[in-house]
């Protein structure tokens, strides 16, 4: 089954 | 003060149409190096960032930098109204909480004023950094595109794969399998056809093709597309506003659990 990972596992806030 | 005044309004009509999919309401930011926007969906799984910069402008006044909350849809409302050959001129004053579009006729004929309401949007930027990514494809974007919409028929996800022998576009679906694979391609008549690819590794990621999809309404605006792969990073999805800046989709991958 594949899991959809979301910007903030890559990207942090500002 | 803020006045911009864009002679080839249909930059921006196409511009709203590509992301209004994608994100309800957004906060368009204005400094002097440009009109810009960076806006994630509201899954958290996507991001566009747009770059309009103040030199493709005819006319570029921004006082002090200003920050104005949009609903898109009512903004692609608004630009739908302006004509394909209209230049299209933004106006806001300071603390003002409404934004006018100027919609001017090529020989000033026909000028409409439409006002619009802002809003107060709470968003959130994220940092996102320069980064080496380990394949950047360039293709022509209707290629891109008709391989998108084709793989949506068969099913949800895309696997991407870049080789030295070329990059491979894979889904499977309750009905069956396809694969398409687009070799290195410079022998063409314009360059704006061929499909370049420049690999420093392979990389296979998985991403959803409803995104994919959706980044593709970006397609009017560039002939060419730019696809960045790197394995610990999201897809950047790139298109190049001539002579203006670029709109850039960022998707996260998906994993195998």
């Amino acid at each position: 089954h594949e899991t959809q990972l979301r910007l903030e596992a890559f990207f942090t806030f500002n | 003060m803020l006045e911009l005044r864009l002679v080839q309004g249909s930059l921006l009509k196409k511009v709203l149409e590509a992301i209004r999919e994608l994100v309800n309401d957004a906060n368009f930011d204005c400094s002097a190096t440009g009109f810009s926007l960076q806006a994630m969906d509201s899954s958290h799984v996507a991001l566009v960032a747009l770059l309009l910069r103040s030199e493709g402008f005819e006319h570029y006044r921004c006082d002090r930098n200003l920050s104005m909350g949009m609903n898109l849809n009512n903004m692609a409302k608004m630009l739908r109204c302006a004509g394909n050959d209209d230049i299209i001129t933004i106006k806001a004053d300071d603390g003002s909480d409404t934004v006018t579009f100027m919609f001017e006729s090529p020989n000033q004929d026909k000028i409409a004023d439409f006002e619009m309401k802002l809003m107060d949007i709470d968003s959130e930027h994220l940092g996102i950094p320069d980064a080496e990514y380990h394949a950047i494809v360039r293709m022509p974007s209707a290629e891109f595109a008709r391989i998108c919409k084709d793989l949506s028929s068969i099913g949800d996800t895309v696997v991407i794969s870049v080789t030295k022998e070329g990059v491979k576009f894979s889904t499977a679906g309750d009905i069956g399998t396809a694969n398409i694979v687009c070799r290195q391609n410079k022998t063409v008549d314009k360059p704006e056809e061929a499909t370049v690819i420049e690999m420093q590794e392979p990389v296979s990621l998985t991403f959803a093709l409803r995104y994919m999809n959706s980044f593709t309404k970006a397609t009017p605006l560039s002939e060419t597309v730019t696809i960045s792969l790197s394995s610990e990073l999201p897809v950047v999805v790139e298109y190049k506003i001539a002579d203006m800046g670029y709109i850039r989709f960022y998707l996260a991958p998906k994993i195998e659990e």
